[in-house]
């Protein structure tokens, strides 16, 4: 473990409460688009998958658990709060993130560490979490009012694959050079993604206005 | 190598 994978682990944690805390507080997910949620519920499953059969560590474990229950609260809060899935924009959330499921899978078959199930499985989770954020930021553009826990949810979640980054470089010149290429390319696509976001969410910062993507 | 990688990351 080294600071930057914990600055990493600590910030998507971190981007999971902020959600979580505007779902609960506002009783409202507006803004927020189910089908990353949805996603993200199936990287963490597909990528887990070792919580019963492998011990890592004590941390490993229970940041497992926490990631697979936040999603699963959320997609759950989307779908079945009675006061909350009033308020899912469901006409504005039409990204066809099944495609994105599709084109993952199609891409761990044939790119992976080893052909097994359980590789090819977190090498579908590493694909589709470099893409999750899509319907998300198709999302942001149409709903023109950013509220601040949304932007902050997806700043967060940026910047977290971008700690990982760091995290592989610094291990790559510490451990020993280790071909990670697939989180690589994954990780340096899933933060490029972020870049016009980033940009956007930085100018409304410094000119201290609403966040608002172009369309 | 062992046959499954180990992946320690989350």
């Amino acid at each position: 473990m080294n600071a930057f994978r914990f600055l990493g682990d600590m910030t998507h944690l971190f981007s999971v409460l902020v959600l979580l805390l505007k779902i609960y507080a506002t009783k409202s997910c507006s803004g927020v688009s189910r089908k990353t949620q949805e996603l993200y519920m199936v990287v963490f499953v597909a990528r887990y998958m070792d919580l019963f059969t492998d011990y890592i560590s004590l941390y490993n474990s229970v940041m497992k658990v926490v990631f697979i229950t936040s999603s699963a609260a959320i997609v759950w809060c989307m779908r079945r709060h009675p006061q909350v899935r009033r308020t899912y924009d469901r006409d504005q959330d039409t990204f066809r993130h099944v495609v994105l499921v599709a084109a993952s899978f199609v891409l761990a078959l044939i790119f992976n560490e080893r052909f097994t199930f359980r590789e090819i499985c977190w090498a579908f989770s590493i694909y589709l979490e470099a893409v999750a954020i899509l319907p998300q930021l198709v999302l942001l553009q149409r709903s023109r009012n950013v509220d601040n826990l949304t932007g902050q949810y997806v700043l967060f979640l940026g910047a977290y694959r971008a700690f990982y980054i760091l995290n592989w470089i610094y291990r790559y010149f510490t451990e020993g050079h280790t071909s990670r290429w697939i989180p690589w390319i994954a990780g340096l696509v899933q933060t490029a993604l972020y870049a016009d976001f980033f940009y956007y969410y930085f100018l409304s910062w410094k000119n201290n206005v609403k966040l608002e993507l172009p369309a | 190598r062992s046959d499954s990688v180990e992946h320690d990351e989350l």
